[in-house]
């Protein structure tokens, strides 16, 4: 699965996802990616968070927007992601996936569970030299 | 941070590139620049989980969700299980813009690609017929149905397969609830199954449903959205 946050120079926040979803699934099965709220979320007056893992869990707690009320609610982006997984992992601790948050003005932070690191990329304007970066974070 | 700000799942490098630049030099809408991203990935198939090719299901299909979220209007368009095309975010920009529904689903959101000028095609390849026929004769696992502890019992102490299939319809026979939630046993045999008689069946204790065997996959240990 694919999870993009974009944030245009306005401040204009957009989020999606694009998936195959599960391998050997059971036909007419849909996972997390296109459920608002699971897959991904966005909020122009706060920021965006976006999901990838193991969608039957995931979407069952609607991640990416609790995790947008988070940073309404004034936690980080980090945190906001950390609360997320944790709130699931209190149900399935061997979950695997991951949490992108990103807020209006550009922070952006993730969490994972279930893998050893989680890989997130980032293009980011105010510290552009032509190259995306790739940002790791360690499971909680 | 800064903006503008392009954030992206996995070292989906490409697709990260594309969506800042559209966004930047091509001066492109956050919803077209986010399409532009998603779709180098669906074009590239990134880590076999998006696009086609990927992910075949228990028919040996692939199919494709997407879904796109603006935060301004807070509209949203986007598809599931979306069958024989292969541009999910683009489908869904379109159910985006062009309805008042927010997601489409199955062969009718296959229909509404078609009406809106998409092209029908097959999105099975050789490396997931392959990946699918593979599946197939190992039993069809894993495999996402449930499966009762007391049966994983029974292969556990040394039956074959084949020896605890025939031991197991046996048990089952005279009393299903204690064995099996669907037949024939999920954990060794292929489909179609059929559940054991509805009252038989106990409510199902709150299973991990991502436990280690279910996840535990070849590709990247894990198998997920």
């Amino acid at each position: 699965t694919i999870s993009m946050i974009v944030i245009d120079q306005t401040g204009h926040v957009v989020a999606g996802t694009s998936t195959n979803g599960a391998r050997h699934k059971i036909p007419g099965r849909v996972g997390d990616s296109p459920i608002p709220g699971a897959g991904a979320y966005a909020d122009s007056e706060v920021g965006a968070a976006v999901a990838t893992g193991d969608g039957d869990v995931m979407m069952r707690f609607l991640p990416a927007l609790l995790a947008v009320e988070g940073l309404r609610n004034g936690q980080g982006p980090s945190e906001a992601a950390e609360r997320q997984i944790k709130r699931i992992t209190k149900y399935y601790p061997t979950f695997a996936g991951g949490i992108v948050v990103a807020t209006k003005d550009g922070r952006h932070g993730a969490a994972c569970n279930g893998m050893a690191e989680f890989p997130y990329s980032v293009a980011d304007g105010s510290d552009w030299q032509g190259e995306v970066k790739v940002y790791t974070v360690k499971c909680v | 941070g800064g903006l503008p700000l392009v954030v992206t799942t996995w070292r989906f490098l490409n697709a990260t590139l594309q969506a800042y630049q559209s966004l930047t030099v091509g001066e492109f809408d956050p919803i077209d620049a986010l399409v532009e991203g998603c779709s180098v990935c669906e074009r590239e198939q990134c880590d076999g989980t998006v696009g086609y090719g990927g992910s075949p299901d228990e028919t040996g299909e692939t199919t494709l969700d997407a879904m796109l979220m603006d935060g301004t209007t807070m509209d949203i368009g986007a598809v599931a299980a979306l069958r024989e095309v292969k541009h999910a975010a683009a489908v869904a920009k379109y159910v985006l813009r062009n309805t008042r529904h927010t997601m489409l689903a199955g062969s009718q959101a296959t229909d509404f690609a078609l009406q809106m000028g998409f092209r029908r095609e097959t999105l099975q390849t050789d490396e997931s017929r392959a990946m699918w026929e593979q599946w197939k004769a190992n039993h069809c696992q894993p495999n996402f149905w449930r499966v009762s502890n007391a049966h994983c019992v029974c292969v556990l102490v040394g039956f074959s397969y084949l020896g605890a299939q025939t031991i197991l319809s046996q048990i089952a026979q005279k009393d299903r609830s204690i064995i099996e939630n669907v037949i024939p046993s999920p954990s060794m045999s292929c489909g179609p199954y059929e559940p054991v008689s509805a009252n038989a069946v106990r409510s199902n204790p709150p299973e991990d449903a991502s436990d280690p065997d279910r996840t535990d996959f070849s590709f990247g240990r894990y198998n997920h959205d």
